[in-house]
Parts: C-alpha cells; sequence; structure tokens
C-alpha cells in the first residue's frame, strides 16, 4: 500500500500542474480492443479544430497506437512499460519532460487496456472515461467494479454492432449504474461515427467549466 | 521475483497432482468478454458425453460465470480474488481440495479476464490457451505479447462477426504467429458453433496422449 500512496503523492503533483497551466486531462481506460485509440481518431479530428489537444499513450509493448495519434496529425509521447500492466503517475510524469503544457488545452491520457489494476492507479487525470465495447458482454461492470466504480464517464462503444448481437444494451447499462450510480454515460461508434459529436460536446463544455 | 519461483513451486506440486491421478489440465486465458465462459458451454457439452469434466473459474468478483457452467451440468468451483487480476497456484490448490481428481479427466481453469499478468503465473496446466475474439483488433499478439509466446493454443472466436467488420483474419494470425510460431489455431463461433467440433477432438485426442 506504500506504492500507491506514494503513487497518488505524485498524481496530485501532476494534477497541480495541470492546473497551474489550465490542462484539462482525460484518462481512457477499458479492455483490450475495447475502442480507446479508435475514439480518439475520431474525437481529436473534432476537438483539434478549436482547441490545442495532445495526446499520452501507455503501452506494454509497441508505439503502435501512438503512431496512429501522430497519422491524425496530433502531438503524442508513447510510453512502453516492457511489461508493467498499468501506467502509474510516475511514469506520466516523465512523459511531461517531452511537452509544453502552456500549449495545450485538452490532454489525453491512454491507459494500457487492462480493466482490472489500472483502478487503483491515479494519474493526475480530472476525469476518467471507462470504454466499455458492445461485443464483451453486459456483466462487466459487475465483474470488474472498481473500474466502473473510478470512473466519472462510461463511453458503451461498437453499437453499430448492435443488429448482429444478442447483446442487452438497456442491462449492461443498468448494472453500470448498479456498481456507479453516477457515472454519465454515452453511446458511439467509432464506425460509424454515431454519438462522437455528443461526446466531444460535452467533453469541450466540460473543460471549459473546470480552466 | 521470489513471488513468481514460489509461485512456480506451487505450480508443480499441482502438476504432479494432477498427473499422478491422470487429470489433463487446460487453462483459458483472454481479454474481458472475449469468450472463455461461452467456449466452455459450448466444448463442455459435448466433451462430457464421453468424459468426466470439471471447471474452476477465476473471478475479481461475483461467481455470474460458475453459475453458467453449473447451468450446463457440470461440477465448477469458482474462486473470486477481490482484486487480484490473476490467479495463482495457491488459489488452484485450495480449489482442488473441493474436487475429487479420481472422478475427473479433463479439468478446465478460466482465468481472470487480462492479457497481462496472468502470462507470467504458472497454474500447473498442461496446456494453455488464449481466445481472442475478432472484435478486438488484429494487434493483440504485438501489443500484449508475453500471453501469446507462454500460450500453446490460439483460439479466434466470434468469426461469425465477420461479415460485419474490417478485421484481416490473416494479419491477425500472421501477428500471432510472429510472436509464437508454435502456436495452434482455431477459429470458432460460439454462437453458430463454427469449428467446435475441430476444437473438441483436438482436445480429445491431445489429453488421451497425454494420461
Ligand atoms: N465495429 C466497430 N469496430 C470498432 C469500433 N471502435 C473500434 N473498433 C475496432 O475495434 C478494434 C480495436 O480498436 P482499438 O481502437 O485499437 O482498441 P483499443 O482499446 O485502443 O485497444 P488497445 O490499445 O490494444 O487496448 C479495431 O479493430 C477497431 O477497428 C466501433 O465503434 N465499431
Ligand atoms: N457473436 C458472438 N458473440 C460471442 C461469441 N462468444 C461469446 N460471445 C459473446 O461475448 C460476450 C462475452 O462472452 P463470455 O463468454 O462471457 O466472455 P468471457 O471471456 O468469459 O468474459 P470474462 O469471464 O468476463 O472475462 C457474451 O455476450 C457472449 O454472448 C461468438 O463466438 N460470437
Ligand atoms: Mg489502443
Ligand atoms: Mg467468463
Ligand atoms: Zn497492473
Ligand atoms: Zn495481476
Amino acid at each position: 500500500q506504500k506504492i500507491l500512496k506514494k503513487n497518488n503523492e505524485l498524481a496530485e503533483e501532476n494534477r497541480q500542474r495541470f492546473d497551474s497551466h489550465g490542462v484539462f486531462v482525460i484518462s481512457l481506460v477499458s479492455s483490450p480492443g475495447s475502442g480507446k485509440t479508435s475514439l480518439l481518431e475520431q474525437s481529436l479530428t473534432i476537438l483539434k479544430k478549436n482547441l490545442r489537444v495532445a495526446v499520452i499513450e501507455g503501452d506494454v509493448q509497441t508505439d503502435r497506437d501512438a503512431q496512429r495519434i501522430a497519422a491524425a496529425d496530433v502531438p503524442v509521447v508513447q510510453i512502453v512499460t516492457n511489461g508493467t500492466c498499468h501506467l502509474e503517475a510516475r511514469m506520466v510524469q516523465d512523459a511531461l519532460r517531452e511537452m509544453d503544457l502552456d500549449e495545450i488545452d485538452l490532454l489525453f491520457i491512454e491507459n494500457i487496456g487492462n480493466l482490472i489494476c489500472p483502478a487503483s492507479y491515479e494519474l493526475g487525470e480530472h476525469l476518467r472515461v471507462v470504454i466499455m465495447s458492445t461485443t464483451e458482454g453486459e456483466d462487466k461492470p459487475l465483474k470488474y467494479p472498481a473500474m466502473f466504480r473510478r470512473s466519472q464517464v462510461l463511453v458503451l462503444n461498437k453499437v453499430d454492432l448492435l443488429p448482429f448481437l444478442s447483446y442487452n444494451l438497456e442491462e449492461a447499462k443498468d448494472f453500470a449504474l448498479r456498481v456507479n450510480p453516477a457515472l454519465k454515460i454515452f453511446e458511439t461508434s467509432c464506425t460509424t461515427g454515431h454519438g462522437i459529436r455528443e461526446w466531444t460536446e460535452w467533453l469541450r463544455s466540460t473543460a471549459r467549466g473546470r480552466t
């Protein structure tokens, strides 16, 4: 538990730095392949029209996700953990050395694909967004509750696949709200663009209210 | 590293116990929602016709998966880790107290939905099977390589959804074989039953060859 205490101190340092530079920070968590990078690709194209955006990518191996973000013409720093299954505040602090916070309005941190231990490691973000895909089953909020409890937003992604699944969207939302009644829920598709505008508009107004 | 060394000693004890009772043990790993429990439901219905099968379920919270296995009329023990993101050999050893190995030919262990740290914890199994869903993207073997490297079989599940995805099945297989050229690969669908017979036949003959 000493590790978590130390991590939370560094997270608080990160947060103070973000606040002093007026940067609003959002972290994305999910199972591997739920669509974190895809949601970033869709959202950044819209947000960067009038906001200065940047991304910190976290992965166990490869910089493939950072390459996708760089291809969208957005500044990105890739953290490769070489095995650690979650990002820590210290890693984010190191990554910030490569960024100029005075040039950023909105900073996204894509965490490692893992629904469990990233929930315990604050990074200094203002908002944690958990993404759940319609292809993963309705029961994930009940089976992996800590992540849903410690997030403020749930994005239910891949709704374009609903016609081909026996997925019960209302039940999945009910399970999520049972674990965390305060969750704000968006439904999106990164392939059709469904729901991306509501999500980015909400982000824009939430960021404006904070900084 | 002392933890892993101790774990591997207990895993070896488990393996010797399995061998002395003639039980063939298969562990299933994947991201959350790839279809571990669904593959068990489909496979056990076929295998239990002429083999004595049993399951150890591992989850962070709930016994929902064990309930699904019990509903298929198969003996099952549920391990609830209350937060630990992987099963350990000690937990399996405890679960074995509730099972009579003389009554079992084939034992399945469903690990916690997590593509990262379960790769480091041997449980005493003869075979580790990693399941990847067509809905997660082709890149998971490259991004989460340890799990693919330490598995002997890859099951590519949810192939029924291929017509609705831009998923490149051959590329996904190529990435998996790049990480582990020895992987045996099956393509399945737990909703249409596609590939389930080949997979269960291969399991049956592999188990027969071992015990
Ligand atoms: N049909 C459909 N596919 C999607 C959607 N969003 C993402 N995908 C696909 O899902 C797969 C995984 O997407 P990624 O964006 O790489 O997922 P991720 O969460 O960033 O994955 P990791 O970083 O490896 O954990 C890719 O094949 C995407 O094309 C969606 O809304 N609908
Ligand atoms: N279309 C389709 N859906 C599937 C298939 N296999 C499983 N599913 C669905 O995928 C979702 C998750 O399946 P599960 O079997 O619960 O997955 P799991 O890997 O056991 O999940 P956890 O134990 O929570 O990690 C459910 O909604 C299943 O109905 C398949 O082959 N095709
Ligand atoms: Mg990604
Ligand atoms: Mg399961
Ligand atoms: Zn971790
Ligand atoms: Zn773990």
